[in-house]
């Protein structure tokens, strides 16, 4: 599904330079579930950018679906992104004005879905993860754990093949996370191929694969039982 | 130090209500450390910005340092709030067009801290969190969990004598979280107050007495031996 080779991101900032990515070798096959695990600051919602085709690597390769994305405008990614990709970003990236239930029609609205459909789909989006009760909440009316599942709502709502999450249970207790991990484990055991950034093993254990960075590199790569 | 007695919260959102605090007791002493844990939605952020000054409730008492706070204008709220309590927000509320050491002097700026001072504070501040290679980094700029330690930064340089935590640790990883609740604890030996929200059992056992919140309510409140 996707195959990265020696990744690099650099920042320049005046007379230094950042190196985010050092040159990252990572593939994922369709269907896996993979936990990426590293300090804070060590390039991981970086690495998902890239991936997520939403920023280029400054060198390296990326293939997805065995095609270079490097060869592909921005417009092209867009649409890559739109049809196959679902991303839970680390901010949540909710629209302010917009309830919780257009929030998460909107990616629906891209994809062309009549009215009705969408708001019947983004409404079930919304009720998988316990927000049943809060459509009509704009962001600054739910609290940062509805915000964050809102966000997992809408990178669910357009049955996409991939799934981004970083950080997805970040704001959210033990219950309600093992409410969302078991959503994403249901839906990868129906082939959605699942990739999420966390920081907490109790989050990782629901992976069948753990990847480590350290320093904008992959220091570890392991198999293990899924919980 | 704070007195809270049957606290509530109400929203009128149309012909609903929403009831985020439904009559909330709760006393802390100078130099506690206590963990608020609960479900998400179940009002812990909304009683600590109550217990913060930021937000008046809809009925019930709230006694700081003895003074009724109800009886205070927004003004004076502000100027007992700026003198001291120091405040994590669940979501950082950094500037965004300003500087992590710019961010961090803000506070100062309000205490009419001079400049030479100012910077030096702010740097050692953000040097303690582990930021100092990050001190001219804008927000955007900065990974999510470097965000989040700015915002601890922020919070901890006026030197407050209590500090309210949302969700501080939410985006690190146990490193770092263990170097922040370490900073903490060493604050707290020094007589500061520590008032931290979370949902992470590991980050709990850094206090002394955890208080559980379910639907508005405070349901439990136990002592524990710390970590
Ligand atoms: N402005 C508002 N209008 C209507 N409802 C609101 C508003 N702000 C908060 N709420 C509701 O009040 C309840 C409590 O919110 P609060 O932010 O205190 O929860 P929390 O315990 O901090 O949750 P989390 O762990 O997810 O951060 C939530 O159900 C939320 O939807
Ligand atoms: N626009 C930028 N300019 C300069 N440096 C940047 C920029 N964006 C990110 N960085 C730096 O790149 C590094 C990697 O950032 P990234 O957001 O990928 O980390 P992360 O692993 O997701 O961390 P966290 O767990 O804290 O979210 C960080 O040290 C950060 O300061
Ligand atoms: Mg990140
Ligand atoms: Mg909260």
């Amino acid at each position: 599904l996707m195959d990265i080779q020696q990744l690099t991101k650099t920042y320049v900032m005046g007379d230094q330079m950042v190196h985010a990515l050092r040159g990252v070798d990572l593939q994922i096959s369709t269907g896996e579930f993979v936990a990426i695990m590293g300090a804070s600051g060590s390039g991981k919602s970086t690495m998902m950018n890239i991936i997520g085709c939403l920023d280029r690597p400054s060198s390296g390769k990326y293939y997805l679906q065995g095609q270079d994305v490097a060869t592909l405008r921005d417009d092209e990614q867009a649409v890559v992104r739109n049809r196959m990709i679902g991303f839970v970003f680390q901010s949540f990236n909710l629209l302010r004005r917009t309830t919780a239930l257009k929030n998460v029609e909107l990616p629906l609205i891209y994809a062309g879905i009549p009215a009705a459909d969408r708001a019947m789909r983004a409404r079930v989006a919304l009720e998988q993860v316990g927000l049943g009760q809060r459509l009509d909440h704009q962001p600054s009316q739910l609290s940062g754990g509805q915000q964050q599942r809102v966000a997992v709502a809408r990178a669910l709502v357009t049955r996409p093949s991939l799934i981004l999450a970083d950080e997805p249970t970040g704001n959210l207790d033990s219950q309600v996370s093992a409410e969302v991990m078991n959503l994403f484990q249901t839906l990868n055991r129906q082939g959605l191929t699942v990739v999420l950034v966390t920081h907490e093993d109790d989050i990782a254990a629901y992976a069948r694969r753990v990847v480590r960075m350290r320093d904008g590199m992959v220091v570890s790569d392991r198999l293990q039982d899924q919980v």
